[in-house]
């Protein structure tokens, strides 16, 4: 049972902290892979250059892509779990060309399915393809940024596109509520499809409860998100995730405090099998019938 | 008495609350600038494109220089506050020229100084050179951006350079602290020469607490500053500047929550003679012997 992941946004925006709080594992080691890369490459890219003039080249990080699996069991269920991202993304001057190596690693992911799917023996197929995209947005509080609409537009139509707000304990409530105004309308405006549950399998009769509960989720769309697999003991001496400060602690499993419980029923507990679905019988058979055309 | 404020850095860190809470006023009304012209631009460029394909072109917003000046009395002195920003900097999916728009206003500055000085009759010559560069750093955690030192390599030898980490509410204490270290290295290593009061006056006798006072701000650099202007009342009946979170609320004013206090000494209660000597006698100085070579 494979579970393909990408989450993709700027550099620091919590992206590993969130994958391993979601699985409550270090699947994502916390620096190491940013931090090597970047390092390595900010060494050369200032050695090379004293120069006076900073010219566009060199401010240029060039766009990795990096995938890590684990297993993982859920509700008793086995899940093989790869998380793909793409640091360098939104890191350089120029970031005009961004989002291509990130378009091309999904396009390779249907390309590989397509090729297997295509041999006499295709008994063991393995489903590589990207079944989620976790879109990572910077907690400005205004409106998405030209950079994300311009990588959101390159892959709605390719990918179940999950946008979140990162690190949202930047953002008072209040300001949490008009950001997802925005967010929502600049989505609207620019014709972005985000993936939500239930309107592929819409005449499957859900109960009453699945229904509300799915409801809920979706009112919360696009979810302010909040990460950290560190434990606090609370003053009432019980333990939880969250981040502390001076002036008090967030909660990671406090839905007063974040959206990441929903981000989590959304992407695991509830709507694993829609993810893989829509992938295979909507998303990949519109990019296969694309490419058969040509 | 004239105090010109460059307050530069990426949309929506807080530049313009920052500058509220500094001086107690409205100077720049909350989203008046930025909304209006970002969302004009955007309506543009959206109506204008409905393009398949994101060019460079169509994620690039202009880099404005805004200027806006209020009556300040500060302890008895009357000031003529001027704060420059450049809204649109670091906002396109392509920035390399982004620091040209803020390096030209510096310069021009300069030149209207230079050519109201060379005049028979300069009793009235105004000044309206920057005294202070208000860098805000993205409250990443991790270290400068490429963009960052890019425009503080182009700055830091005509103007007083002050960098800040905004929004410092994002970051614990020790990320903090380690963030401060990063960037001073970061800081050291380009070779970006930031303010230092009493570098410039050193041979003059302060007292001790005065000194002390003054290796106390120091060691604080670069600030880790919170803005705000809403006032909250908190359980012990005192009102205090801050924001207001479901899990706690953090006070501008209280040095155990971020650097405000010392920001403001530095620009506001201790310097401002500091601040304007060493830009007349040292950077203008530079650029205007630069300027005679040529
Ligand atoms: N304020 C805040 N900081 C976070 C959150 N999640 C992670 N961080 C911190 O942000 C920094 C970068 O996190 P990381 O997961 O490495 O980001 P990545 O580069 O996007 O993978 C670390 O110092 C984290 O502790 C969050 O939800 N809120
Ligand atoms: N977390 C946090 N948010 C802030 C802080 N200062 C301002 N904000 C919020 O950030 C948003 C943008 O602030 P603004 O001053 O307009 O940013 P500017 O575009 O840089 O001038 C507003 O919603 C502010 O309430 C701060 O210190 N911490």
């Amino acid at each position: 049972f494979n579970l393909n992941i990408m989450a993709i946004g700027e550099s620091r925006l919590g992206k590993s902290t969130l994958i391993n709080t979601l699985f409550n594992r270090e699947i994502i080691p916390k620096h190491q892979i940013d931090e090597f890369d970047n390092d390595e490459d900010d060494e050369t890219e200032y050695q090379n250059g004293n120069h006076d003039h900073q010219t566009a080249d060199e401010g240029d990080v060039q766009v990795k892509i990096k995938s890590t699996s684990a297993d993982i069991e859920e509700d008793g269920v086995k899940l093989k779990v790869s998380i793909i991202t793409a640091p360098g993304f939104g890191e350089s001057i120029n970031n005009s060309d961004s989002w291509k190596p990130i378009v091309d690693e999904i396009n390779q992911r249907f390309d590989s399915y397509l090729e297997a799917e295509s041999r006499i023996n295709r008994t063991n197929v393995i489903d590589n393809r990207i079944h989620a995209f976790l879109y990572f947005i910077e907690p400005t509080g205004h409106s998405l940024r030209s950079l994300d609409i311009a990588i959101m537009k390159q892959v709605h139509e390719k990918v179940n596109l999950i946008p979140i707000i990162a690190k949202s304990d930047t953002l008072t409530f209040e300001e949490i509520q008009d950001f997802k105004k925005r967010i929502l309308l600049d989505i609207e405006y620019q014709g972005i499809k985000i993936f939500k549950p239930l309107n592929y399998e819409i005449n499957e009769t859900e109960d009453e409860e699945t229904l509300l509960n799915t409801k809920e989720i979706i009112s919360k769309f696009p979810f302010a998100v909040v990460g950290s697999t560190k434990e606090i003991t609370l003053q009432d001496g019980s333990v939880v995730r969250g981040r502390k400060y001076p002036w008090g602690i967030i909660e990671v499993d406090n839905e007063q405090h974040n959206d990441f419980v929903k981000l989590r029923q959304l992407l695991i507990r509830n709507f694993l099998e829609e993810l893989k679905d829509y992938t295979s019988k909507v998303l990949y058979e519109n990019y296969r019938s694309e490419k058969l055309k040509k």
